[in-house]
């Protein structure tokens, strides 16, 4: 914690936390790691009523007419892929809670207009948990200049969030979050490679990588939000010892 | 995660994790 700055960016107008690298100075990424309990991921397949709210399938439908362009972007702009971990009790998410608590300290210490949003202590089946979000878009108002990057085809391969976008929204590769399994060679090395994100299933050992930004609510007022930038499969082994346990009950009740 | 879902084991897996 003693080696972050906070640095202020624009497009989108934020403040980061960020750390010296021999390559200069970079945006601080903290990894969590947990079993997944809840999750709402790409792909995106199918469409709904943009009144009809967000599903598990974070799916919406394009529907701009009869005045309602303004009703569909409010919706799509909250659309999200979001994840939810538990550690079951271990001591490590206690731990993390305060790691959090001394983060949102360096946000306050080094600026006046910091409005930290209150950290309700989430508890899943009844142990505590965290879940961080990433939007799918960032509103084109507040990236005047900046270039939409198109949807990976694993996140949107029916083109449903890019034809969503119009003209208000963008979506930027800060927009995405990376999905990817982890894999230790032999000699002792660590590689990332990426995987689908339809793969991932509640039970599966996970590693989140997350930043913490601060965005503006109001004139000089900021609330910082934890934010998803990549999503590691560890080991899917406990999950699948589970539903192969689950399958040996069934079968032995006929 | 269902019944068969051993918390323990997950625990450890956490601990082995974080030893790494």
């Amino acid at each position: 914690v003693s080696a972050l700055k906070v640095e202020s960016f624009d497009e989108p107008k934020t403040l980061r936390l960020a750390v010296d690298t021999p390559d200069g100075l970079e945006e601080a990424a903290f990894r969590v790691p947990g079993f997944l309990c809840s999750k709402t991921l790409p792909p995106i397949l199918r469409s709904v009523c943009a009144r009809g709210g967000i599903d598990g399938s974070a799916s919406v439908t394009i529907d701009d007419r009869d005045g309602r362009r303004n009703e569909v972007v409010e919706h799509a702009k909250k659309l999200r892929q979001h994840v939810k971990v538990t550690a079951f009790g271990s001591t490590l998410y206690s731990t993390l809670q305060e790691k959090a608590a001394d983060i949102f300290k360096v946000f306050e210490d080094n600026s006046h207009h910091i409005n930290i949003r209150p950290s309700d202590r989430k508890l899943w089946d009844g142990e505590i948990c965290f879940d961080f979000h990433s939007r799918y878009f960032t509103e084109r108002k507040h990236v005047p200049s900046v270039k939409h990057a198109p949807f990976p085809q694993e996140v949107d391969p029916l083109h449903i969030l890019e034809d969503l976008k119009g003209e208000d929204l963008l979506h930027l590769e800060e927009n995405d979050v990376q999905y990817c399994e982890k894999v230790y060679g032999d000699d002792g090395s660590v590689s990332y490679v990426a995987m689908d994100p339809k793969k991932f299933q509640v039970g599966d050992f996970v590693e989140l990588t997350v930043t913490f930004v601060c965005h503006p609510v109001k004139k000089n007022e900021f609330v910082v939000i934890p934010t998803l930038r990549a999503l590691a499969l560890l080991s899917s082994e406990l999950r699948q010892q589970s539903e192969q346990r689950l399958r040996e009950s069934r079968d032995r009740q006929g | 995660m269902n019944r068969f879902f051993d918390a323990n084991d997950a625990r450890a897996q956490i601990a082995k994790y974080i030893m790494n």
